[in-house]
């Protein structure tokens, strides 16, 4: 099975 | 306040109908220039951002920004009151606790009205790069939809594998594995219009998402084509473009690493 990323580890807070 | 007019109540119905099983509450940010909506879903896998230009609007008018905070539950119900034809006008006050939908039908003999009760919704909002990725595949979102659909009957991971003359969509799957290439092409669709798939690759890039997201994501009645930006290890971008000059729609999905 593959881990899944999150979002936030690519796109940072504003 | 916001007042704005579309011409089809329908083209917010389906943005909703495509949004709504990923994000279940979201600010819409209202300025002079549009409409933004930006979102995560509740495990952060994905982010949705929502662009709906003034210009696109029959009629549009915001003097001061505004932020409408929406459930998506309750938007949902009110346009399913929305025949297809009828217009929409959105109207709120600067208090932003209220926003106020009127659908008319196309003769005019027929008005309905609905006011909803906004909400604060204390929103994260990310910055999103304004990337150059190494694959653009430009399709037909009908076929975007079936191979999603076709494909996610044997796994939950879709991996996708780009080069010059071709893309992969493939599946590995506990007891089977499927796949299905496309090259680049020109077709005719029933409405005569020209329907094409487009591949451009600066690289060869190869990248594994989520497949139930990809299939919630691939949305036919949204527009005629889907773009799908690609690069390793980054989030794939899924970009609906609305006719008109109305906006856009895309979806940002994380992806899956060994």
């Amino acid at each position: 099975t593959k881990r899944q990323s999150s979002i936030k580890s690519f796109f940072k807070p504003k | 306040m916001l007042e704005g007019r579309l011409t089809h109540a329908s083209t917010l119905k389906k943005i909703v109908e495509a949004v709504k099983d990923v994000i279940s509450e979201a600010n819409f940010d209202c300025n002079d220039s549009g409409i933004t909506l930006q979102c995560m879903d509740s495990g952060h896998v994905a982010l949705v951002l929502l662009q709906l230009n003034s210009d696109g609007f029959e009629d549009y008018r915001c003097d001061r920004n505004i932020t409408l905070g929406i459930n998506f539950a309750a938007l949902t119900k009110v346009l399913k009151c929305a025949a297809n034809d009828d217009s929409l006008t959105l109207k709120a006050d600067d208090s932003g606790d209220r926003l106020n939908f009127v659908f008319e039908s196309q003769k005019g003999d027929r008005v309905s009205e609905f006011d909803m009760k906004l909400m604060t919704i204390d929103a994260e909002l990310l910055s999103i790069p304004d990337n150059d990725y190494d694959v653009t595949i430009k399709m037909s979102s009908a076929e975007f939809s079936r191979i999603c659909k076709d494909l996610a009957n044997f796994g939950e991971t879709m991996n996708i594998s780009a080069d010059k003359e071709s893309v992969r969509f493939g599946v590995e799957g506990d007891v089977s594995a499927a796949s299905v290439v496309l090259r680049p092409n020109e077709t005719i669709d029933e409405d005569e219009k020209i329907v094409s798939t487009s591949i451009m690759v600066k690289k060869e890039t190869n990248v594994n998402l989520s497949m139930k997201f990809l299939k919630t994501f691939a949305n036919s009645s949204l527009a005629g084509s889907v773009t799908l930006e690609l690069q390793d290890d980054i989030p794939c971008l899924i970009k609906y473009v609305f006719p008109n000059d109305l906006g856009v729609l895309c979806f940002y999905l994380a992806p899956k690493g060994d």
